[in-house]
């Protein structure tokens, strides 16, 4: 998911 | 996760560990700028707002809570603890917070992926991030004299952000729809910022003398 793949990064 | 992203966690780990030793064990807190510790607080407590909502690995929480705790308890030692306080040298640090903060905030506004509050205090967080560290590169610009401790830090601090793009071009190739343009580009202007810095740091470090940088 697009949104959610950056949220994963500190 | 990659090893380019994990490269760059534990580098700012190490940085903040780095910066707690000196501040914990030499009770010295010269030429470390408040500002920029107040503004990494600022930064990522607006980020991890999520941190009780969204729950992505227990690596992810853990290091959440390690750089809430520690960016916290550095400026707690500064402001408070008495002999760290006394080393702290107020008359050069004196960069304002809202110069930097009221145009991120601005930004953050106009320009983010979606109009929700958590969205927009992520963007916001992600725009302070990039400048948060002007103050700290200004306080050592005016004294100069930079301990190795210091050194170490900002320089674990820009490579933390180094690795980091290593990463999003890594996950670019590996990942479909992997694109974030605002991440991208706020986290590039913070390595810009640090370039500087490294050059003088790698100089010094090449002719094996103390790290200065010019007036």
């Amino acid at each position: 998911c697009v949104q959610e793949s950056q949220k994963d990064e500190l | 996760m990659n090893i380019f992203r994990l490269a760059g966690d534990m580098t700012h780990l190490a940085s903040v560990l780095v910066l707690l030793l000196k501040i914990h064990t030499i009770k010295s807190c010269a030429g470390v700028s408040l500002k920029t510790q107040e503004l990494y607080v600022i930064v990522f407590a607006t980020r991890y707002l999520d941190i009780f909502t969204s729950f992505v690995s227990i690596y992810n929480s853990l290091m959440k809570l390690i750089f809430l705790g520690s960016s916290f308890s550095i400026v707690w030692y500064m402001r408070y603890h008495k002999a760290v306080h006394r080393t702290y040298d107020r008359e050069q640090d004196t960069f304002r917070h809202w110069f930097l903060m009221l145009p991120c905030i601005l930004l953050a506004l106009l320009i983010h992926e979606k109009f929700t509050f958590f969205e927009v205090m992520w963007t916001f967080s992600l725009y302070l991030e990039a400048v948060a560290i002007l103050p700290q590169l200004v306080l050592l610009q005016r004294t100069r004299n930079i301990d190795n401790l210091t050194g170490q830090y900002i320089f674990l601090l820009g490579g933390y952000r180094g690795f980091y793009i290593l990463n999003w071009i890594y996950r670019y190739f590996t990942e479909p729809h992997y694109v974030h343009w605002i991440t991208w580009i706020s986290g590039l202007v913070q390595t810009l910022l640090y370039a500087d810095f490294f050059y003088y740091y790698f100089l010094s470090w090449k002719n094996n003398k103390k790290l200065q940088l010019p007036a």
